[in-house]
């Protein structure tokens, strides 16, 4: 499905800091299991309730200033 | 903590090539002057300031665009700074923001230099959002000081500041213990027979050929002469499965049984060579996309694909080759890519360039001797179109390569342990 502009951001932000690999197999698209998944490790390395959805604080902690070096985290890591 | 490297030495220079507008330059130096203090207050490492030449962390202010860094920043707000593993050294801030001290205004230069400095003395972010390797700037802190686990991730790379640190004198840069090469070379190979153990697209642009216990370059105009590998790589042995270098990391990798090598330029790191343990032994090739930045091994009908700078699950690989490199022959004996990202593929006398959709273009395979070695014709001539080999190649010694063995120091960390552990 077609992502809006926020959604764009989002994955924009997840794939520049390393929580989201672009598919290199088969489609262009994300499948949306991936994005969940991505959100969440985001969200739980950021300390915010882990619901695996763009909601308001992921996308406000998604804009705080930061490094621009990626981050290490995936649940295996988290784990 | 995540641990990315270390520098082999504890008594470091730094130089501040350029200072922000936003703050006076006393007030700016200090800041940055604290940021080191901090790190030198809880391990054994000590930093002192040179004002010219060359100095083993660099910091510098520049904005969207800069000469001496591929990695733009976005003007104010977002991306503050990014730095350099070790031991690169490389420490940049945006000089769109906002700097500032003493101050909640604006970003704090201390607190974010003390976190670029964090990442060029070997730490990666922490998951701790309090923690000063969190990657998100937590803001002014006045009485700030560094979390638990940033002293732990700095005290695992580098010990526990003891007193007796200000008499100690520099280590010496321990050499690496290299394993004895046989001192018979397999005879000379011949570039135009086609036959390739691995290519490699190495540091400064250069493409490196290799076959038996010999290794030339490859240009647009022709072929360098033929160096044996040791003489070029010390303590790497000839008859390689693969080779590989990474522009992310500025690490070459070589694989030969169940072995790999880590250089850099012409270095072995410490504790090389290291058991292949993730991935299977033998492999036929390896590459590196600068499209995801990864290194691909390949092995069989299969691939593992590796991120040197994040804990990989190679649970999930190898995958076959055919579902991402479309129209590749399995078991390759050379691979390559292009900074482009199109990738090329070698096979016995043939070679399959593919485009960054990872499809074979028309038109292939190709002959390696033709298009890459410079050879007149596959069956009539031998010659490559450079011309002869040169005789002084055939009894080459370090001497006659000496200037490429001036490089940069060799690091000390392991960025394998992905797939040798």
């Amino acid at each position: 499905p077609a992502l809006g502009p926020a959604e764009k951001e989002a994955v924009d932000y997840l794939l520049q800091y390393g929580y989201l690999e672009k598919p290199l197999e088969g489609s262009d698209f994300f499948r949306p299991e991936d994005i969940m998944e991505a959100l969440s490790t985001f969200q739980e390395a950021s300390e915010l309730p882990v619901s695996g959805q763009l909601d308001g604080a992921t996308r406000v902690r998604m804009r705080q200033p930061r490094c621009g070096l990626e981050d290490p985290f995936n649940q295996k890591t988290l784990k | 903590y995540l641990l990315l490297g270390r520098w082999r030495k504890k008594h470091l220079t730094f130089r501040i090539l350029n200072l922000p507008s936003t703050l006076p330059t006393h007030t700016a130096r200090a800041a940055v002057h604290q940021a080191f203090q901090y790190w030198s207050n809880v391990a054994p490492l000590t930093f002192r300031e040179v004002q010219a030449g060359r100095a083993d962390i660099r910091l510098s202010f520049h904005g969207r665009k800069s000469l001496y860094c591929s990695k733009n920043f976005d003007g104010p707000g977002r991306v503050l700074a990014h730095a350099d593993i070790p031991e690169l050294g490389s420490v940049h801030f945006d000089e769109d923001e906002l700097w500032t001290e003493g101050t909640y205004r604006g970003v704090n230069l201390r607190i974010i230099a003390a976190h670029e400095l964090g990442h060029a003395l070997g730490l990666g972010h922490s998951r701790y959002t309090q923690a000063l390797m969190a990657p998100v700037y937590a803001g002014y802190r006045p009485y700030f000081k560094l979390h638990p686990d940033d002293v732990a991730g700095i005290q695992a790379l580098y010990g526990k500041k003891s007193p007796e640190i200000e008499g100690e004198e520099e280590e010496e840069a321990e050499l690496p213990t290299v394993p004895p090469v046989p001192t018979q070379p397999s005879p000379m190979p011949d570039p135009c027979s086609g036959d390739l153990d691995a290519m490699m697209l190495g540091p400064h642009g250069k493409t490196y050929a290799f076959k038996g216990d010999y290794v030339w370059t490859v240009t647009e105009s022709g072929l360098g002469p033929l160096f044996r590998v040791s003489a070029l790589w010390e303590g790497l042995p000839g008859n390689l499965d693969a080779a590989v270098y990474s522009p992310r990391t500025q690490q070459i990798y070589f694989f030969k049984g169940d072995k790999v090598w880590c250089y850099m330029n012409f270095r072995m790191n410490r504790g090389y060579p290291k058991k292949l343990n993730r991935v299977g032994p033998s492999l036929d090739a390896a590459l590196y996309w600068p499209l995801n930045q990864k290194v691909f091994l390949f092995k069989g009908s299969g691939y593992w694909q590796w991120d040197e700078l994040a804990p990989t699950d190679f649970s999930r690989y190898p995958k076959p080759i055919k579902g991402l490199f479309t129209g590749v022959p399995d078991q390759p004996s050379a691979a390559m890519s292009w900074r482009d990202g199109r990738v090329d593929f070698f096979k016995g006398k043939h070679y399959w360039r593919l485009n960054r959709q990872l499809q074979v273009e028309k038109g292939y395979p190709r002959d390696i001797a033709q298009n890459w070695m410079h050879c007149r014709s596959q069956t009539s001539d031998h010659t490559p179109a450079s011309g002869d080999t040169p005789a002084s190649a055939t009894g080459t010694t370090v001497d006659t390569i000496s200037s490429p063995m001036d490089t940069t120091l060799n690091t000390d960390h392991f960025p394998t342990d992905a797939i040798t552990d």
